[in-house]
């Protein structure tokens, strides 16, 4: 990690368990 | 496939529910935004089921939505550049 939140948010991905927002850190 | 309603909705599983509706709407935000559609749709399933419902229903809804989200990554790019930038 370059400690950037730059690509924050992370991104949906069709087929991939999604766990919401507030479980990852920006 | 058959549409997505909230009573079909309300019959998955909390944590599934989400999972449902960015499948459902992953291909119409990715029509209209197809580099951002991903981070569209993490920020876009934050809203109550039943609005994400309404904007699979209607595209002026889904499009409104998607302007809005798009500001609001450009915002926070924006910003995380003028940030690194010092």
């Amino acid at each position: 990690s370059n400690g950037s939140s730059i690509n924050w948010p992370p991104e949906f991905h069709p087929g991939v368990p999604w766990k919401g927002l507030q479980n990852i850190d920006p | 496939q058959e549409p997505l309603t909230a009573s079909i909705l309300a019959s998955a599983p909390c944590e599934e529910q989400k999972q449902m509706l960015g499948e459902r709407l992953f291909p119409l935000i990715q029509a209209i935004h197809p580099e951002l559609a991903g981070k569209i749709i993490s920020t876009v399933l934050e809203i109550d089921n039943s609005e994400l419902l309404h904007m699979l229903q209607s595209p002026e809804s889904l499009h409104s939505k998607v302007d809005e989200v798009v500001a609001v990554l450009q915002d926070h790019k924006a910003k995380e550049v003028v940030q690194t930038a010092g």
